[in-house]
């Protein structure tokens, strides 16, 4: 409930979670300037999944539910 | 619900398990008892039949094990990932591994219930992917659940019995019990338990969910209870936030509950009698905290009481008839309010606006009119 500032380490925090379960895959090559970011893009699926408010940004909902316990299988996504 | 790639399932019935080592959280009979029960959530509502193996290669490997553990997805300590399992299919398919570096328990809130983590696994262990719906067991997050009076979602019965059909076998002696259904905030039929406001954003409590509405979004965020309050009562009678910051109160039957954030407050649940209440008053429909006048109003079958924060008494000349104040009102109030200067009372599937100083209603409507149906 109370509202936190997101840090750095909830940043990197999150982009090791969305690897994990979102299949956010590091960016190679020459970088995407325009559009919108493939974390954002991955931040918004995790969002729809989970029922949040879908902000493509971390906010502090989005960070807690990331810290919960949880399953190791892939969401959305098919782990062959 | 759904399921993995091209649906895939196990070609047979019949498949076997063997646990090839133990966590030293737990006693090898609890463990043994909380996999075979794990395993029975499934076989109740589809065919398949599961056998133990004690050695060799069974369908299903059941292991416990820390960090790097021989699959090539290593687990993370305490905390976070708690287990994994594979899709069914030869070999490493089909098996569930659990992170030694958690502490399970057989019904414990401490540490993580291994029936609950286990049902979840072998769901993958047999097809099925994960759930967003909240209420599902093949939803991704940890929730806790009595083992003892656990019954499977209707999601996850959708979910396997779509790979598998139903149980051929059923025991005509024996009632099974109803999966409990995940409500439905449009559901223009639907009799909220609870309402109140809480730091700016609305909650609608129903069964073992609530909604939460903010000011910034127009879609209500759906949770269970005990997501947010893990120490909380589920289909509670009524609730109210306090004037301090923070603090809700929740009712169910004759006790209440305050918490602060997500805790417990030290000392809650009390009873009815410690906010004023007679000893006679058994349950309440409904309470709002009025603003203006620092009053808690306890609503109780067709009357009501006034309760002085300041005072900490029971305002003289109440309970009062409901109708002496509130004119219109149908029935007895389920569910109640304040927003935004206005007193909202509900009663079945209709809310009814009123000024709260005047005893005037405005309006009429159906109760899920701030859910943004």
């Amino acid at each position: 409930m109370p509202v936190s500032e997101v840090t750095a380490q909830d940043e990197s925090f999150a982009e090791t979670y969305l690897k994990k379960f979102f299949n956010l895959t590091e960016e190679s090559g020459p970088s995407v300037r325009r559009g919108i970011s493939p974390v954002s893009k991955k931040l918004s699926e995790m969002q729809k999944f989970f029922g949040l408010q879908i902000t493509g940004t971390l906010d502090s909902d989005t960070l807690a539910v990331m810290k919960k316990p949880r399953c190791g299988v892939p969401d959305g996504t098919v782990a062959r | 619900f759904s399921t993995f790639e091209n649906n895939l399932k196990w070609q047979k019935n019949s498949l076997t398990y063997r646990i090839e080592n133990y966590t030293p959280d737990m006693s090898m009979s609890e463990v043994d008892d909380s996999i075979e029960k794990a395993l029975q959530v499934w076989a109740k509502v589809t065919p398949l039949r599961f056998t133990r193996l004690y050695s060799g290669t069974a369908d299903i490997m059941i292991s416990f094990g820390g960090r790097a553990h021989g699959d090539h997805y290593p687990f993370d300590g305490p905390g976070s990932t708690l287990a994994h399992a594979f899709s069914p299919g030869p070999g490493i398919g089909g098996d569930a591994h659990f992170d030694e570096d958690e502490t399970f328990t057989l019904r414990s809130r401490k540490g993580f219930v291994l029936f609950m983590v286990a049902a979840h696994e072998f769901g993958h262990s047999l097809g099925l992917s994960h759930s967003d719906d909240r209420s599902a067991l093949m939803y991704p997050v940890y929730t806790y659940k009595n083992p003892d009076t656990f019954v499977l979602p209707q999601d996850d019965v959708k979910g396997i019995q779509s790979l598998y059909g139903p149980n051929p076998v059923k025991n005509p002696f024996v009632a099974e019990p109803q999966p409990p259904p995940t409500p439905d905030a449009c559901d223009s039929t639907i009799v909220l338990d609870a309402v109140t406001t809480l730091q700016g954003e609305m909650l609608f409590f129903k069964d073992s969910f609530f909604w939460r509405s903010t000011p910034s979004s127009r879609t209500p965020q759906q949770s269970l209870i005990t997501n947010l309050w893990p120490k909380a009562p589920v289909s509670i009678d009524a609730a109210y936030e306090s004037q301090q910051p923070g603090k809700i109160f929740l009712f169910k039957r004759q006790h209440v509950w305050a918490f602060t954030g997500s805790d417990l407050v030290p000392g809650y649940p009390k009873s009815l009698t410690s906010v004023g209440l007679p000893r006679g008053v058994k349950n309440i429909d409904a309470a709002l905290y009025d603003v203006d006048s620092g009053k808690t109003l306890f609503f109780v079958g067709n009357s009501y009481f006034s309760y002085d924060d300041a005072r900490k008494t029971m305002d003289n000349g109440f309970p009062k008839r409901l109708d002496q104040t509130f004119s219109g009102l149908p029935g007895k109030v389920t569910a109640a309010f304040q927003y935004r200067g206005f007193t909202y009372l509900y009663s079945g599937p209709h809310m009814f606006e009123y000024n709260l100083k005047t005893g005037r209603l405005y309006r009429v409507l159906r109760n899920n009119y701030f859910l943004h149906c």
